[in-house]
């Protein structure tokens, strides 16, 4: 990616522990690689680490992309190749070599680049175009798991969580837990269409999507002079005073165009439309009111996306001019954007639907406008009708702001081989840069999580969150799964619950702390928590500082001064919440900041009403 | 459809694999047992063969197969199953 990893903080020349980021597999559970892209060059890469074990089917491999296997309901023969763009994107992402004035018709121009392009990447093609089936998904959670890979990467998801033992990817993921590997997944797209978010198990990380400081936004220059300025990947060439329209019955689907000529027109287009009505209309330009209007997409025809107030002011032109109204729609420039961070409007929200103790979305990283590989198999804009393809593309969503965080798992993981998935998982929240809710309005952490991911922080956390098949299965006791059911899931006889009632989900070593409270209603609620030294390696003392930003709540935390004289020691503490929060639909948020003077070790909390 | 014989794909999951087999070996332990439960719960005379989708038997246990409401009901109900549930359909984010 061009942009996102030097707005992260984490440029070219981060620190890195090259002999051992050549040790790190990255599994890539997506729809497949383009091998022959610059992205997954294996220049001056070793063979494989000795103790790999995946295969190569019916794929060319490389010492970059180290293993291919595809899935389609069990069928054999199958290409792990990408066909549809996706998964190089994603790939590239998370582990793409430096490749140089890269970008997308001169769009997003720089140096291409992913978190570890010294890591090897291992394809599991599970997704087809846009279809991607529970079976295929844990088949390859089998197959990644026992081929060796170190960190997955699983940019897919649906609109709703489900319950952890009847969803592939938390399965998937909790068994690749058990073997030391951790999964980085999407929060999924879903909060303009009612969604909450999709991956939620506390053994996965879940990623929510924000923006960086490099808008992408193209010009629609009316007929009097007035601009008007929208998100926008466009990449024709200026479309000079077409005639603008308004299709006859509002709709912009091509079954409500056909049959009328919108030739050599702008036509405005309501939410959804994605320009292939325009364009079979024979339209020379679009202009879309977007419910998304913060996210740059690539079209099939001249296009901007515009939000509902700026459709009116071009409205008011149209009704005012006494000539027939026209429009020019330029090219896709690249504007500062002194807001970022702030969070997608489409990203998934929290709160958690099956585990309201477990703070979710965990982090946010860059998701709109990434600008990485791409597949010559399929039109930049996706649309089949669109003669346009390119080696590197943008696209936006949480699929691209996972692999931004599977990185970073991949670059810690390359400092700490020996950290288990939940120390990783906790270097990557406690360090995240804070988020400003007065910018992402609606739900605090339940819209960003701990904040933005800071990868180069990350490598050196000074205390984390660990937590092992045990607290996750004293969780799920708490959650009503039975002893029954947790030993056959552990395969260990020894696999037991403690009494009911004893322990609670938000008793889970967790590196955030979130409580759903009844609104009106007083409550006093603990969070015990261990945290493991991984900092100094001589003596080191770390005190809490509380941030609290709301009246209706009081946190205290005992002890809070924690001294530590050996790395990985272990010492304990507990939060306490207490308060009410007058309303439904509410949020508070606080935090607990342990710092040695050097290292911040920041677990943002949330109490809420929010059903 | 009425009679309840519309098959489709459900994920059957019996959690820990305690015989990792090679992807590449044949036959293995799991996968024979994962047929053997198969066939006994299907009551129309085919065979797991003809059912089986995947079988999982490398780091997980359990595997996915077409099946009728009933015989979901019955698999449910078995030792050593965790949980039987229809396969999603996920999507690209």
């Amino acid at each position: 990616t061009t942009r996102s990893w030097d707005f992260l903080g984490f440029p070219r020349n981060a620190r890195r522990s090259l002999p051992t980021e050549g040790e790190v597999i990255v599994g890539m559970l997506d729809t497949g690689v383009w091998p022959d892209s610059p992205s997954f060059s294996d220049a001056g890469l070793g063979p494989p680490p000795g103790r790999w074990k995946g295969a190569c089917l019916n794929f060319t491999c490389n010492n970059k992309i180290i293993g291919a296997r595809a899935y389609r309901q069990g069928r054999a023969g199958l290409s792990p190749v990408d066909t549809a763009g996706h998964g190089s994107h994603t790939a590239s992402t998370v582990a793409g070599r430096v490749v140089e004035g890269v970008g997308l018709a001169g769009v997003a121009a720089g140096s291409a680049r992913g978190a570890v392009p010294g890591a090897r990447l291992a394809i599991y093609k599970v997704c087809w175009d846009d279809f991607c089936a529970g079976e295929d998904i844990l088949a390859a959670f089998d197959d990644a798991i026992a081929d060796g890979v170190d960190v997955i990467s699983f940019s897919i998801g649906g609109k709703l969580p489900a319950p952890y033992f009847e969803d592939a990817a938390a399965i998937g993921s909790f068994h690749a837990m058990r073997c030391g590997v951790l999964t980085s997944a999407s929060a999924g797209n879903s909060a303009l269409t009612g969604g909450r978010v999709g991956n939620v198990a506390p053994w996965m990380l879940s990623v929510a999507a924000s923006s960086t400081d490099r808008r992408l936004v193209a010009k629609l220059v009316l007929g009097d002079g007035k601009t008007i300025v929208g998100a926008s990947v466009n990449i024709f060439p200026k479309l000079e005073k077409a005639p603008l329209a308004l299709p006859i019955n509002g709709s912009c689907q091509p079954d409500s165009l056909a049959r009328q000529s919108y030739r050599g027109k702008i036509l405005f287009c309501p939410r959804g439309s994605n320009g292939t009505g325009p364009l079979q209309a024979g339209a020379a330009g679009t202009v879309i009111v977007n419910a998304e209007p913060d996210v740059a997409f690539v079209f099939p025809l001249p296009a901007v996306t515009i939000a509902e107030d700026q459709f009116t002011e071009i409205l008011a032109y149209v009704n005012r001019t006494r000539t027939d109204p026209v429009g020019s729609i330029h090219s896709t420039e690249a504007n500062f954007n002194s807001e970022a961070p702030i969070v997608a409007s489409f990203s998934s929200r929290g709160p958690n639907l099956i585990s309201p103790g477990i703070l979710k979305p965990d982090l946010s990283a860059p998701g709109i406008a990434i600008l990485a590989a791409w597949t010559p198999l399929s039109p930049v804009s996706g649309n089949l009708r669109d003669n346009r393809f390119a080696a590197y593309n943008v696209i936006s969503g949480t699929s691209m702001a996972c692999p931004h965080a599977t990185g970073a798992a991949a670059y810690v993981k390359s400092f700490h081989p020996g950290w288990s998935p939940a120390m990783i998982m906790s270097a990557l929240i406690t360090t995240a840069t804070p988020m400003d809710p007065a910018r992402n309005p609606g739900g605090g952490e339940l819209v960003y999580g701990a904040g933005q991911l800071s990868p180069a922080r990350a490598r050196d956390p000074g205390l984390v969150y660990d937590a092992r098949e045990d607290d996750y299965v004293r969780m799920l006791c708490a959650e009503g799964y039975n002893a029954t059911q947790l030993r056959v899931v552990t395969g260990s006889d020894g696999t037991a619950c403690p009494a009911a009632g004893a322990a609670a989900a938000d008793d889970l070593n967790y590196p955030t702390m979130a409580h759903h409270a009844a609104p009106g209603l007083n409550f006093t609620v603990r969070f015990p928590r261990t945290v493991t030294n991984v900092g100094a390696p001589g003596r080191s003392v770390y005190t809490a500082r509380i941030v609290s930003s709301g009246p209706y709540i009081r946190v205290a935390v005992a002890p809070r001064r924690l001294a530590f004289s050996r790395p990985l020691q272990k010492l304990s503490f507990t939060v306490t919440v207490s308060g009410a929060l007058p309303a439904g639909n509410e949020f508070v948020s606080a935090a607990v900041v342990w710092s040695d003077g050097v290292r911040q070790v920041r677990s943002p909390i949330i109490v809420h009403t929010v059903d | 459809s009425s009679d309840g014989d519309e098959k489709q794909v459900y994920i059957v999951y019996m959690g820990h694999q305690h015989e990792p087999s090679d992807s590449a070996a044949g036959f293995s332990a799991a996968e024979a047992a994962h047929h053997k439960l198969l066939n006994q719960m299907l009551d129309d005379g085919s065979s797991a063969m003809d059912r089986m989708v995947y079988s999982y038997k490398r780091s997980i246990n359990g595997f996915a197969a077409r099946l009728t409401e009933q015989e979901r009901r019955k698999l449910a109900g078995t030792e050593g199953v965790v949980s039987v549930f229809p396969s999603r359909t996920y999507q690209l984010q």
